[in-house]
């Protein structure tokens, strides 16, 4: 699968989404 | 040895490959079997793998005496409630965790061997109208169960003696959860399917819900099995129960699917499908293979990476098989 179908990828996203999510 | 004989063909990758049986474990005592497993077992210093077997009414453990032999150590009784499976608590040792009910899981609960007591017992952990429940490492037991007003996602640290040291709630999400599935290389992350075809993404730590994924809507009532994290991406492991057969694929056994949980987006990565003419039931997976019952009472196993059904063992003489 390309990145572009996917979009942007992180290699942080479990600290980025737990710091944007409602605690 | 049987890691030993198959190294040689690494190299290549998987081949096809047959089943064969290493040994059998005869039970004379008790009814049809619900459940088999295996757990981890340390007496007298040694830590040894021994196989768990569970009747309705009962649980055994069995443990390996001699090259195909085994040899029954207790059984516990659980008369008053059917035993429906038994949850395997992976890396852990001494403790075997079932559940138990009638057509729905109504309580989960430990079974142990006490060297207080010198005596085995089982505990109560938890009761409800359980939807999903998993065991996960270091000891943890995360279930969803459902009132009519709504829905309670939580996490039980147990204790080695049987009890629950600590409890944790996760944020539920909107529709109820069917299934769950530890991240492997994420202790902290845990996902989720749900009965909206969505997958959920939760940190076990905060008990927070970061991220709802649809799964798309070719595949309905998907149930996720395993999960990966690599290289910013969630690859999760689904099978399909309900999936109709069609003609590109036949029927369908397990789908990989890559997760991209910064933008919500996903990819199938591959596919795994029934043999020609076959109809499938309940599947789990390990590692990169998946196994599944079939209805005519054989097993097939898969390697997921490659989309293969890799090998399948016919029903023997006394019957189906269970997985």
């Amino acid at each position: 699968c390309s990145e572009s179908a996917l979009g942007p990828i992180s290699l942080n996203w479990f600290e980025e989404l737990s710091a944007e999510a409602p605690p | 040895d049987v890691a030993e004989q198959l190294t040689p063909v690494l190299p290549d990758g998987p081949r096809d490959e047959s089943l064969q049986l290493v040994s059998e474990l005869k039970d004379c005592s008790c009814s049809g079997a619900v459940d088999v497993s295996t757990v981890w077992w340390e007496a007298a210093g040694c830590r040894e793998l021994r196989v768990v077997t569970a009747s309705e009414s009962a649980l055994s453990l069995w443990e390996p005496l001699a090259p195909d032999c085994w040899g029954k150590v207790y059984t516990w009784h659980l008369r008053e409630i059917p035993v429906i499976q038994i949850v395997p608590l992976p890396d852990t040792c001494n403790l075997v965790c079932v559940a138990l009910g009638e057509l729905e899981i109504g309580e989960i609960r430990l079974l142990l061997y006490s060297s207080e007591t010198d005596s085995f017992k089982h505990s109560l952990v938890k009761t409800g109208n359980i939807k999903a429940v998993v065991g996960l490492k270091d000891r943890r037991l995360v279930s969803s169960s459902r009132t009519v007003q709504e829905q309670q996602v939580e996490m039980v640290l147990l204790s080695e003696t049987g009890g629950s040291k600590d409890r944790q709630t996760l944020m539920p999400p909107e529709e109820t959860v069917t299934a769950f599935a530890e991240v492997e290389g994420m202790r902290e992350a845990l996902v989720g399917t749900t009965a909206g075809n969505s997958v959920v993404v939760w940190n076990l730590k905060t008990g927070q819900l970061l991220r709802k994924m649809h799964v798309g809507y070719s595949y309905s009532a998907s149930i996720c099995h395993r999960a990966y994290s690599d290289s910013g991406l969630l690859f999760v492991v689904l099978s399909h129960p309900h999936a109709k057969e069609s003609e590109s694929c036949g029927s369908l056994a397990f789908r990989v699917v890559a997760f991209n949980p910064s933008t919500g987006r996903s990819a199938g990565v591959m596919f795994s499908c029934l043999p020609p003419g076959r109809a499938g039931r309940r599947g789990d997976v390990w590692d990169t293979a998946g196994a599944a019952v079939l209805t005519s009472g054989a097993v097939a196993v898969w390697d997921l990476l490659r989309g293969r059904c890799t090998a399948e063992l016919p029903p023997g003489p006394a019957g189906r098989w269970a997985l």
